[in-house]
């Protein structure tokens, strides 16, 4: 046989939500994924 | 967020950037479709507009909070976003949406647990008062996509949101679909009066059946009944949940003659988009040889009253149980659907039954896997243990499967598992496919059973075969032929194929969330499954060759000037509203929302003239009141002789 095993790929390391991928990146965006408008010098 | 300057044109422009996932880009336009479906919101490849949504792959889901007008604004689809609900969720926030939390009356409906958020991360819990964010008449909403869950941010284990009704604190932070709530916000805010690709829907709770018309030159009428002689004893809309609902539509076959028929025909309807998918849940109770047909009845300037045409003869044996049927439709002038019950030959018992009819333009799914007794399931599967799909061919000739796990994993308790496979199929066919696969998107979705497609929250989660990506520590490709790279099975019946690497999530929906909603119905769990080609995203979105230029009345289409004010731009960068004046009034404000008048101004002055005279006449008497006494005590203490006039 070609292989003994079915390899599975969990796409999401187990993470369930965009808030932990986004900790789980290093982020630490305005309420976790919210863009900060420098510019205009407040919170977009 | 409050401020007509934050809108987007109801048809936003987006860009998609070269270093997107393929499986991003084409979730991205299945999330485009839901907007579509529900919503007035409409999405396009940028052509040119100056202001456009560019979505490129960075490091992390993230958006800015509504239209900034900065021209290019990025949103961010990075690795592991690729989930219809994280997309649709950024989305929201660029069309002006912020975290259902932040709502200004949330303290009434949520505790936060500042003591349990991660240090440094409490800016994540703000709130915004009424001036700054409306929540548009709506209720606070716990189902909301824009919800935190009740663990986000957390230091420990207990929940950083308690919400004060307990038995929602499971519900916030779903991220399967909109909610009623999203939906009807996104319509107020933007005015949405009806949606781009829905065209009806039909669960006969209502007498008018939706518009439905008994067509003419049949011998038989279909009729709304709550249960019917042979069955279906209830409707599939409320399943029996309600006393005194639960309608369907059934053509009775038990009297009358073989080729007897009637015809239910909908409403006229006018397509935009030339493809519609037609759905519906239909029971066969009669003869083996009753007929159920879908036909349009199509209008033009040629056939003024409408020429029918038939689609398909829906073919079933008879079953105890409602059926899901899905029709791809290409009509493209104005139409009605037609359904036809047809008597065959033989006595029947029963008939043919329909309920929740749903058409849209969209494209229909093409495998339905049915689960039987799914809570069942859920509950007496071991964990770490997968059941699979019957085998499906797609029209590309590729064969897939899907395998799932009921009871979770060790790595995930609690939650359902998903993952597709590419399999064998027939051996003539694999040999002439392109091998490894490439660019198929494989979607599979738990249906939310729900009458109506608009409210639907299904769950679904897509997976893309790249014909690059290598298997871990191997130089096979993953998407490879599953003969060369997959392992041999056999199926329940004997039947042997050989079964490729798998790819998918471990946490596709917690089981709490499967037993939520209409995900189970009757019992059973419908899950809808489709290969679809993307290998056309490969390529790069064309760059418009002309960008619209900065004109200063785009500015002002933002900026409302009320009481006939009229909206002008300062120095080319800022709108200002020059207000209306009259000979003795004139308005002013930043919008012009103010009146004055001579009238007014004089009374101002004259008030103010008397009071400030009244000010200067009391400081003067207390000034001369103070000298008097401050010289009159100085005299006494140097000792000085106050003299009077005795005679006066």
């Amino acid at each position: 046989l070609p292989t003994s095993k079915i390899t599975e790929y969990d796409v999401d390391g187990g993470k369930e939500d965009l808030f932990e991928v986004n900790q789980a990146a290093g982020l630490d965006l305005f309420e976790g994924d919210i863009l900060f408008d420098e510019k205009e010098g407040r919170n977009s | 967020i409050i401020g007509d300057e934050y809108l987007w044109p109801t048809t936003v422009p987006y860009y998609f950037g070269d270093d997107l996932d393929i499986n991003a880009k084409g979730v991205i336009l299945k999330a485009f479709e839901q907007y579509r479906l529900k919503t007035c919101i409409d999405y396009k490849p940028w052509s040119g507009e100056k202001n456009y949504i560019s979505v490129f792959k960075g490091s992390g889901c993230f958006s800015s909070v509504g239209n900034r007008r900065v021209g290019k604004q990025q949103l961010s689809i990075g690795a592991g976003c690729d989930r219809i609900a994280t997309i649709e969720h950024e989305f929201l926030h660029a069309l002006g949406f912020w975290h259902e939390q932040s709502r200004a009356d949330r303290d009434d409906y949520v505790t936060i647990m500042w003591d349990r958020i991660e240090a440094g991360r409490e800016h994540n819990f703000n709130k915004y008062d009424d001036t700054t964010s409306s929540s548009l008449n709506v209720p606070y909403d716990y189902g909301s996509m824009m919800h935190y869950s009740k663990n986000s941010f957390r230091n420990g284990t207990e929940p950083t949101i308690v919400t004060k009704i307990p038995s929602f604190s499971d519900v916030i932070g779903q991220r399967m679909e909109f909610s009623d709530s999203d939906l009807l916000k996104l319509s107020r805010r933007y005015n949405c009066t009806r949606t781009t690709t829905f065209l009806d829907t039909c669960d006969f709770e209502l007498e008018n059946i939706c518009g439905m018309i008994q067509g003419q030159g049949d011998q038989a009428d279909w009729e709304r009944v709550s249960e019917a002689i042979g069955g279906p004893d209830m409707d599939y809309s409320n399943m029996g949940r309600c006393t005194g609902t639960g309608y369907f539509m059934h053509f009775s076959t038990i009297n009358g003659m073989e080729g007897d028929s009637a015809l239910l025909e909908s409403r006229l309807l006018y397509p935009n988009r030339n493809y519609q998918c037609l759905q519906f849940f239909y029971y066969h109770s009669g003869n083996v040889n009753d007929k159920l047909e879908i036909w349009v009845r199509e209008y033009n300037e040629a056939n003024p009253d409408g020429k029918l045409r038939m689609i398909e003869v829906v073919n079933g044996l008879p079953e105890p149980l409602w059926q899901l049927h899905h029709l791809s439709l290409a009509i493209s002038t104005k139409f009605r659907v037609v359904f036809k019950g047809t008597k065959g030959a033989g006595t029947s018992t029963g008939g043919i039954s329909l309920d929740d009819v749903n058409l849209s333009e969209t494209t229909c799914p093409e495998h339905v896997w049915r689960i039987k007794n799914f809570k069942s399931i859920m509950e007496n599967t071991p964990m770490d243990t997968i059941i699979y799909s019957p085998r499906f061919r797609s029209k590309y000739g590729y064969t897939f499967q899907m395998g799932l796990y009921p009871n979770g994993t060790s790595t995930s308790p609690g939650e359902l598992g998903a993952f597709a496979y590419l399999v064998s199929g027939d051996n003539a066919t694999d040999d002439n496919l392109t091998w490894p696969c490439p660019w198929m998107q494989i979607t599979m979705m738990l249906m939310d059973q729900h009458a109506d497609i608009r409210k639907r929250m299904s769950n679904q989660r897509s997976i893309t075969t790249d014909p690059n990506q290598k298997l871990q520590d191997s130089t096979m490709f993953t998407w490879d032929n599953p003969r060369k790279v997959g392992m041999e099975v056999e199926d329940a019946d004997g039947t042997k194929y050989f079964r490729g690497p798998g790819y998918g999530t471990s946490v596709y929906l917690t089981q709490a969330r499967a037993l939520t909603r209409d995900f189970i119905k009757g019992g059973d769990a419908i899950f809808l499954l489709t290969m679809e080609d993307i290998a056309h995203l490969v390529s790069s979105q064309p760059v418009p060759t002309t960008v619209e230029p900065t004109t200063p009345s785009n500015l002002c289409t933002s900026v409302k000037c009320e009481n006939n004010g009229v909206c002008v731009m300062d120095n080319d960068k800022i709108a200002v509203c020059r207000c209306a004046v009259g000979n003795d009034w004139w308005y002013y404000g930043d919008r012009c929302q103010y009146k004055s008048s001579n009238n007014d101004a004089m009374v101002t002055a004259v008030v103010s003239s008397v009071v400030v005279f009244a000010v200067m006449l009391v400081v003067t008497v207390v000034s001369v009141v103070c000298l008097r006494k401050k010289y009159k005590k100085k005299m006494n203490k140097t000792g000085g002789v106050t003299t009077t006039n005795m005679y006066a």
